[in-house]
């Protein structure tokens, strides 16, 4: 399989006492390979083997005694960079209510998400408030209202009013029930729908979020970066959560929102229960992105 | 496509990148290549806008796998199984419309007794379908729900009885088992119906896609494959790696969020799309 032959090409190239490009070129191909198996976006891919590559025939790798695993290395660092140096924590407004805005393309996990974000914040001694602002998908509002009440938070909601009105009423509420955080859910849609995406612009307008995080499905394959970029350019997007990340998928479309966006990855769905929410850890995603 | 005054290595780059970046993978876009260069070798051919027309060709071939005759043939149970948030309840829904369209009886049953308001949110497309729904209350065993909504079908002589399952990673083996005790308690009580289990992947997946099919098919033989969401900017293109390492046909393609945004897959048109 690929992850077992890129980690033999890699052992091999650590052996090496001198590399020549013909070693650089097949380990590379590897590395690319494996990348590409992994979901990683095709020109996401042929940049970050060229950055790598720039390196692995610079000074660093030739005057080093071990050039083999100096290029090993570069890999490594040049992964971790790019999905970002460390964990990065869910924003505090300057001025309570917190407003977070998920949203994302249809069945991506934003109503659970939002729920599960709910109780992590409650956890941490926060109050917060969901906002059901789904008015189209049947039982949108019903699923979000039951899972806020098996956290015991309220969800605010209100019968035949747009999303960017259940917004607004929403953060009036916050405040009146003093609660310190809102996080509104959002309908699922296509970032290629200028209606709907004209609708988030209107709702971002409507409540200033602090956050505005695009969920997005780990299994996500090429198309991940036309998503993000879209999303981000509407919205200028504070950051991602990557979710149904316990599947075997390896997870590439990150590296590839990440490279493409600059959005920091800040939380990951881990299953279907409240408690599967976990904080990010960019080092982790590399190495089983690599195999 | 850049424009080729003839045929190059170049060429077959620019071809194997379109495949790859529509999710096609890389072992299917290898082996694709492959049969390419062996068939624009043996013709001969020189130009190089056909051999993109030889690629479609092989494509098109690839995915003309028979689809399962069952579809037209009440009375039906349609099983619609697959990974969570892919689209199996919305494309249940269409599944009715179209079934009622043709003027066949049609009974949803419930039967993802597991997330919250799943019982509601197919009931309301019952509601808004005019078609009737078998519920239970949340927590439920889902064989149970199934076994009731099969005598039902059976007892009122339901054309097409169509039943929605949790959505489930395969790489769970307590919900994958849950599945197959399920998918026992209908081949147990179908009465005279044809049994039709289709899985629904996202056009968006990557090759996880591959995955889900292959753990689904060896857990409850799938016999069709749904595509929801072509109407995004995703091509689906992991159909191809699936038709051609599990040779599993695509049946149906969702184009939407509405009850009729829903159509027969089309092997030429898709394959055009792929390279629009
Ligand atoms: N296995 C797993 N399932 C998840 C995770 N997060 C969400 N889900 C499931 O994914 C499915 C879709 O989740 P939803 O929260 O309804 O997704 P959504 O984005 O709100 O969907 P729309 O509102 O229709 O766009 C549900 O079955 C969830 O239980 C996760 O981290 N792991
Ligand atoms: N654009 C588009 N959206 C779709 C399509 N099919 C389903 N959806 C949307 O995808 C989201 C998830 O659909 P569901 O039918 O709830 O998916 P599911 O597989 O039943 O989800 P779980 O039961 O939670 O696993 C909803 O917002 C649907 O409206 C499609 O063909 N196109
Ligand atoms: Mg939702
Ligand atoms: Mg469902």
């Amino acid at each position: 399989n690929l992850a077992g032959r890129l980690q033999e090409t890699l052992r091999k190239l650590r052996g090496k006492g001198k590399l020549t490009e013909i070693d650089v070129d097949e380990a590379l191909r590897e590395v690319k390979l494996a990348l590409l198996e992994a979901d990683v976006n095709f020109r996401v891919v042929r940049s970050f083997i060229n950055r790598v590559r720039e390196r692995a025939i610079g000074k660093e790798v030739t005057s080093s005694l071990t050039p083999g695993q100096m290029v090993v290395k570069i890999v490594h660092q040049e992964l971790t960079a790019l999905m970002g140096a460390k964990e990065e924590k869910i924003r505090v407004a300057p001025q309570p209510p917190t407003v977070v805005l998920l949203v994302g393309l249809q069945g991506s996990g934003k109503t659970t998400t939002t729920a599960k974000l709910g109780r992590y914040l409650k956890m941490q001694g926060r109050r917060p408030m969901l906002a059901a602002a789904d008015i189209y998908r049947p039982a949108a509002v019903r699923q979000l209202q039951i899972l806020g009440e098996k956290l015991e938070l309220p969800v605010y909601f209100s019968e035949g009013k747009d999303p960017v009105a259940i917004a607004r009423e929403a953060v009036a509420a916050v405040k009146k029930q003093n609660c310190d955080y809102l996080l509104v859910d959002t309908a699922g849609r296509l970032h290629v729908n200028e209606e709907l995406m004209e609708e988030l612009r209107a709702i971002k307008e409507a409540v200033r979020p602090e956050e505005i995080l695009l969920v997005v499905d780990a299994m996500t394959g090429q198309d991940a970066v036309n998503v993000a970029r879209s999303f981000h350019e509407k919205l200028a997007l504070t950051g991602l959560v990557l979710t149904k990340l316990e599947s075997d998928t390896r997870g590439g479309a990150a590296l590839s929102i990440r490279e493409v966006t600059g959005c920091p990855i800040k939380l990951v769905g881990t299953g279907e229960k409240l408690e599967d929410l976990e904080v990010f850890y960019p080092d982790r995603l590399a190495s089983r992105i690599l195999g | 496509l850049s424009l080729h005054s003839r045929i190059s290595p170049e060429l077959y780059d620019e071809l194997e990148e379109i495949l790859i970046t529509t999710d096609v993978g890389l072992e299917t876009s290898g082996r694709v290549l492959e049969e390419l260069k062996a068939r624009v070798k043996e013709s001969r051919e020189e130009r190089p806008e056909m051999v993109r027309e030889f690629l479609k060709e092989i494509l098109v071939d690839l995915l003309s796998l028979p689809v399962p005759p069952a579809i037209d043939r009440p009375p039906l149970a349609i099983l619609v199984v697959g990974v969570n948030g892919v689209g199996k309840t919305t494309s249940i829904a269409k599944l009715a419309a179209y079934y009622k369209a043709k003027g066949c009886s049609c009974l949803l049953v419930a039967a993802d007794t597991f997330r919250a308001a799943a019982g509601e949110q197919l009931a309301a497309w019952g509601e808004r379908l005019g078609v009737e729904i078998v519920r239970s209350r949340e927590g439920s065993d889902p064989g149970a729900v199934v076994f009731d909504g099969l005598a039902a079908a059976n007892a009122r002589r339901i054309d097409v009885v169509i039943i929605d399952t949790a959505g489930r990673l395969h790489t769970k083996a307590n919900l994958m088992a849950e599945l197959e005790k399920v998918y026992r308690v209908c081949t147990r009580n179908l009465g005279d119906r044809n049994l039709l289990t289709l899985l629904v992947l996202d056009a968006g997946t990557g090759q996880n896609g591959l995955n889900q099919a292959r753990v689904f098919q060896e857990t409850v033989g799938v016999d069709g494959i749904i595509l929801a969401k072509l109407d995004g900017t995703a091509r689906g293109g992991i159909v191809l790696a699936v038709a051609d390492q599990l040779r599993l046909p695509v049946v149906w393609v969702g184009t939407g969020e509405q009850p009729d945004d829903l159509r027969l897959f089309d092997a030429r048109e898709f394959v055009t799309a792929l390279f629009d």
